[in-house]
């Protein structure tokens, strides 16, 4: 391995890092997990700790660029130079750069969510056979309402498995409409539009009206990227893939290689090749943005490039499973900061998981299509967003904190907790392997912080959600796909969540809230399940979408609680706080847990 | 059996199949990007690429022949992180 001259490094072990923009080829929440998991990578071997913020005064800011990009470094187009980065220090110092002329994937074709069908939201699988044929896009084949679909599995015709991709006509994304699905044609300054387009706008962005008239009602929406055909290259870089479309005087509905010595997959980005001569690549495997930052995050940490070609500092890039942690990468990294404060280091053994689906912000369907591609679905997906908030709640700090902790010992200076849970009658906040808790039994009582290990020595520093049962007092913990029962001092686990009746496609658990009865709900991101607390075990056919149980809270909450009666749903810094009246749940209030909840 | 069609190829306006770098080019561009050679040794008409590409060979791991070699292209040519291997 090799450090920069000068061995630099940063000076603080508890690293902060803000993600400026993002790139349209990945699912934000899939950006923002191959991140946190290139960090992770680095943070099991050392005593560092990766904190996200929304500042610029972050210590590693991370940015998609083109072309010169505003340090005098430009990238060069797709493929070659794929991203860089600068070693510690201030300013531009510790950022990381990445090319968005790359198409960014998890290393294995493109990233694309699905919605409704019957896969629960899994992303498409490319390539994929339909009736005998091979598709390496998402196609309308098959429909008669061009509504693009795609199997979830390498095999429709024996699987039977497909989602709807995203698409204008399934919902728009911000704007004035609602999130409404485009309608076309639509009248725009007095012409008529049968696709979205880019005329009006200076940015590039792609947009359609919401009604059929935009001149008159000004409702509009921008249309979601299609990642899966928008091409690369050629001279329509950007531009979507048309299908079908006529090439040599011949139809093609999906890429092909025909005309090619080289074999590359290409598209045309009008229906008629022979006469336009639009055209582009077709989306490939992409790099693995998680790979690719995770070996950046090295330079912004202070390593230089390796001469070992497994070793992940090695400069040319490699695509493989699991960790990525080489033993070179291990040494040169506790060269600089030393072994982390767990057991004997050992490299992550870090999967890939599947990319979740992203339900899109503002759609909320009445009732998904059921239908199979081959016949029309009985209804699309309609319907207002949901009424969530718009911005982060007004609540300023009520009061000043009681005590004055040393920094990294006062909870009211945590962005954002790991996990809370209400145990023994307190309120518990869990944070890096250790917690503080609140009870208000005799007055405001704020203790700790306490390590885990001393009262649960068999969890994790790292907890997603926690849960106390309130007739039995056993209390689970969930972390990843694993789960610790405790009763008492005894402890039921490590298990696999398959033992609860949880399939793969479920990463981790974000919480669990009582219902009486022996019975929870148990959630994960945007869905949940009826739990049965005896049984230690989900029914599988109650799976629903959050926003239908509960309007108004956001669809990727990372902790859910119930405390005193009412249920809490945790995103970032704030909470949206849900009430349970004749049986309806409504939001009642949304704060920030450090000011509204631990009253700092 | 049917007659295999000779395949058709066609010109795609603005294809950069491959850059019209010569090799040499290439890798005088690529050494000079990642720290093996200086921007003045890149004057030099008779620039003599041995000694630098003895240097990235070394860096990389590679057979260390001096030579423009294939597997010296092949490298040149995968896709890699812009941070340079020598000097700053």
């Amino acid at each position: 391995f090799q450090t920069f001259e000068g061995d630099l490094k940063w000076h603080h072990h508890n690293i902060t890092y803000w993600i400026q923009n993002y790139s349209e080829d990945l699912p934000r929440d899939v950006i923002d997990d191959a991140f946190a998991r290139a960090f992770a990578a680095w943070s099991a071997v050392t005593p560092l700790t990766f904190t996200r913020v929304h500042s610029r005064d972050a210590d590693i800011v991370i940015q998609f660029g083109v072309a010169e990009h505003g340090d005098g470094y430009p990238f060069d187009g797709k493929d070659g130079l794929l991203a860089h980065a600068f070693p510690p220090g201030p300013g531009i110092q510790g950022d990381a750069h990445f090319d968005d002329e790359e198409l960014w994937s998890l290393g294995k074709g493109v990233v694309v969510p699905t919605y409704f069908g019957n896969a629960d939201g899994a992303p498409c699988h490319f390539p994929f056979t339909f009736e005998g044929r091979s598709y390496v896009a998402c196609t309308t084949d098959g429909r008669s309402d061009d509504v693009p679909w795609c199997s979830t599995t390498a095999d429709y015709d024996t699987d039977r498995q497909f989602g709807f991709c995203p698409s204008e006509r399934l919902y728009t994304q911000h704007g004035t409409g609602d999130g409404k699905p485009c309608v076309f044609p639509f009248m725009f300054e007095g012409r008529s539009y049968s696709s979205c387009t880019t005329e009006g706008r200076s940015d590039g962005y792609r947009w359609c009206a919401t009604t059929a008239n935009y001149d008159q009602d000004k409702l509009y929406g921008f249309c979601p990227t299609r990642a899966d055909s928008t091409v690369i290259g050629g001279n329509s870089a950007g531009e979507l893939c048309v299908f079908p479309f006529v090439f040599l005087g011949k139809e093609y509905s999906s890429c092909t290689s025909e005309g090619r010595s080289d074999g590359r997959l290409w598209c045309a980005t009008t229906s008629n090749f022979d006469s336009d001569k639009k055209w582009g690549f077709c989306p490939d495997q992409g790099y693995s943005l998680f790979l690719v930052a995770a070996h950046e995050f090295g330079h912004a940490l202070g390593l230089d490039h390796s001469s070992v070609p497994e070793a992940l500092m090695y400069p040319m890039y490699r695509y493989l499973e699991g960790s990525p942690l080489h033993e070179d990468d291990v040494k040169g990294i506790q060269h600089l900061y030393g072994p982390g404060p767990k057991p004997d280091p050992r490299p992550p053994a870090t999967t890939t998981p599947k990319p979740q689906p992203t339900a899109p912000a503002t759609v909320c369907p009445t009732a998904p299509p059921t239908a199979y591609p081959s016949e029309r679905p009985t209804v699309g997906p309609t319907g207002a967003p949901s009424a969530g908030p718009t911005g982060p709640p007004t609540a300023g700090p009520s009061q000043a904190p009681t005590v004055s902790l040393d920094p990294t010992e006062d909870p009211c200076k945590v962005n954002i907790f790991d996990a809370i849970a209400e145990i023994q009658n307190s309120l518990h906040f869990f944070k890096d392997g250790r917690y503080w808790r609140l009870s208000e039994r005799r007055g405001r009582q704020l203790q700790g912080p306490f390590p885990i290990a001393s009262k649960w020595p068999a969890l994790p520093a790292k907890l997603d959600s926690a849960f106390e049962d309130p007739v039995s007092k056993k209390i689970f913990f969930f972390s990843g796909r694993q789960v610790w029962v405790y009763t008492g001092a005894s402890v039921l686990g490590p298990r696999r969540l398959d033992k609860l009746g949880l399939g793969s496609d479920v990463s981790h658990v974000t919480g669990v809230l009582p219902r009486g009865g022996g019975k929870a709900l148990l959630f994960s991101r945007e869905r949940f399940w009826r739990f049965d607390l005896k049984m230690q075990t989900v029914d599988s056919q109650s799976v629903t979408p959050v926003d239908r149980g509960f309007p108004g809270v956001p669809w990727n909450t990372h902790d859910i609680f119930q405390y005193r009666d009412k249920a809490y749903f945790c995103q970032d810094r704030f909470f949206w706080r849900v009430s349970f009246w004749n049986e309806v749940n409504q939001v009642d209030q949304v704060g920030y847990v450090t000011y509204d909840i631990l009253k700092c | 059996a049917p007659h295999q069609r000779q395949p058709t190829f066609v010109t795609f306006p603005r294809d950069l199949r491959t850059s019209n770098l010569t090799n040499i080019e290439l890798a005088q561009e690529y050494l000079y990007r990642y720290g093996y050679t200086r921007a003045a040794e890149m004057q030099g008409e008779k620039l003599s690429l041995r000694p630098a590409l003895l240097l990235l060979q070394k860096q990389l791991s590679l057979p260390q022949t001096g030579e423009l070699d294939s597997k010296t292209l092949e490298a040149i040519r995968t896709p890699r992180c812009g941070v340079p291997d020598l000097g700053k």
